[in-house]
């Protein structure tokens, strides 16, 4: 699975992962 | 808690010791915000609870792009229930740790 990191100038990590199928709501 | 359309949830248990918890947050529901997030990815983020407060987290999450800076109020106010429901699941459960 493909992560992202995303510094803030802060200092605080935040980490993006793909959301599974199944914990997206449907429209 | 009212249903904002951005989900929070624990990243990892809880066992009611650290102030900093890891949170896991994405968007159910774009229509209930007034930008486009950037992407239908979960962010991942650790939150101290001692020492910062919801808002704090969301306006960085607007600076770092993954929102637009209207729905500030919506991504704070879904932190901070979770926050809330954290903090008042650990006072009922480890209320000497407290």
């Amino acid at each position: 699975s493909s992560l992202t990191q995303v510094v803030h100038s802060a200092g605080r990590r935040f980490i993006v992962s793909p959301v599974p199928e199944s914990r997206l709501r449907e429209s | 808690a009212e249903d904002t359309g951005v989900r929070v949830e624990l990243a990892e248990e809880d066992h009611g010791r650290k102030s900093t918890i890891a949170l896991r947050l994405w968007v159910e529901d774009p229509k209930k915000l007034k930008g486009k997030p950037k992407d239908n990815g979960a962010i991942e983020f650790t939150f101290d609870l001692e020492r910062e407060t919801p808002d704090d987290v969301a306006q960085e999450m607007i600076d770092s792009g993954f929102f637009h800076e209207s729905d500030m109020k919506i991504v704070a106010k879904s932190i901070r229930d979770r926050v809330a429901l954290i903090q008042w699941r650990r006072e009922r459960i480890w209320p000497v740790l407290q």
